[in-house]
């Protein structure tokens, strides 16, 4: 899966997904992916988000979207996607997922839950995309 | 005007990444959208770790099939296709779901349908790498697989199964539910994830 949040130089944001699911699905299965909330998020005046990982679990925890409400609370993007993941490993503590964050300002961050994750980013002042590698939390 | 432009998007993927900052850069009244359009699509066609794209991911059939979506975060807009079946951009059905109608979702044989009309080519999504895969699969009895509950038992046997009762605990679960969750996330991986 990939999973994009992009902001542009008049503030206006968007979020997307695409991926071919995981290996011998059966077949039928959907995604989060295509699950608002779960694969990806976002709201313009906030911040957006997207995740990666087992989807089955993803999607019914809305992580997303959730880190895009911890955005609304002013949280650091960073925080609000760890924010989200844990929520889902109380539950799941075994779970594999990761997410990146982005604020409405410009702030970005990414945390992984039982993996080590990495993730792209390029900003304005960046010629090139930068690759960061983030530890699990 | 707002002063930064950003793009960050999951895993190493970084000529998705350049091409959706180069959207931005452009003159469009909508490089955001394009900006997502264009970095998907960028991994629809490198096939990023084969988790994006045609030709990676088979499904018990065999078959590959691909989940996208876009959402507008300033008018909320959106467009998402689910288990869209031989077509391989995704994301640019997903982006037509969003400008000619005023649904959320198309899913499976509906989507190809609707994926037709607006032009896209049906195609074949199916690789040698992917076939590959399947054959692999059916070879190892079909292990590991996504059913439970079922007989024959799922971690000795290939689909198609039948539902085991739901009356007897010992008969639904194989193992205890922590001990299944630990299976099923060991199947997690950077080439095979959602």
């Amino acid at each position: 899966t990939i999973g994009m949040v992009v902001l542009d130089t008049k503030g206006d944001m968007a979020a997307g997904t695409s991926s071919n699911g995981a290996n011998h699905k059966v077949a039928g299965r959907v995604g989060d992916a295509a699950v608002p909330g779960a694969g990806a998020y976002v709201d313009s005046a906030i911040g957006g988000a997207a995740a990666t990982g087992d989807g089955d679990v993803m999607m019914r925890f809305l992580p997303s979207f959730h880190a895009v409400q911890e955005m609304a609370k002013g949280v650091h993007p960073r925080v609000a996607c760890e924010r989200a993941l844990v929520r889902i490993a109380s539950k799941y503590p075994h779970f594999k997922g990761g997410m990146v964050c982005l604020n409405r300002m410009g702030e970005f961050g990414g945390a992984g839950h039982g993996w080590n994750f990495s993730f792209t980013v390029q900003a304005t002042g960046m010629s090139e995309p930068t690759v960061v590698h983030v530890d699990s939390i | 005007a707002h002063a930064a432009a950003v793009v960050i998007n999951t895993w190493p993927f970084a000529n998705a990444t350049r091409v959706a900052f180069a959207a931005l850069t452009a003159s469009s009244p909508q490089q955001h959208l394009d900006a997502i359009t264009v970095g998907c699509n960028r991994c629809e066609v490198e096939q990023c770790d084969f988790t994006v794209g045609y030709g990676g991911s088979p499904d018990t059939n065999g078959e590959t099939t691909l989940d996208a979506m876009i959402l507008d975060g300033t008018t909320m807009d959106m467009g998402a296709v689910a288990q869209l079946r031989r077509i391989k951009a995704a994301i640019h059905v997903a982006r037509a779901v969003l400008h000619h109608t005023s649904h959320s979702i198309l899913a499976g044989d509906g989507a190809l349908e609707f994926a037709k009309m607006m032009g896209f080519q049906e195609e074949s999504l199916v690789t040698p790498y992917s076939r590959a895969l399947h054959a692999e699969w059916k070879q190892q009895h079909c292990q590991p697989n996504y059913f439970r509950n079922v007989v024959p038992a799922q971690n000795s046997s290939c689909p198609p199964f039948k539902p085991a009762g739901w009356g007897n605990d010992s008969a639904m679960y194989a193992s205890s539910p922590d001990e299944e969750q630990q299976r099923v996330q060991a199947l997690v991986t950077q080439q095979n994830h959602d």
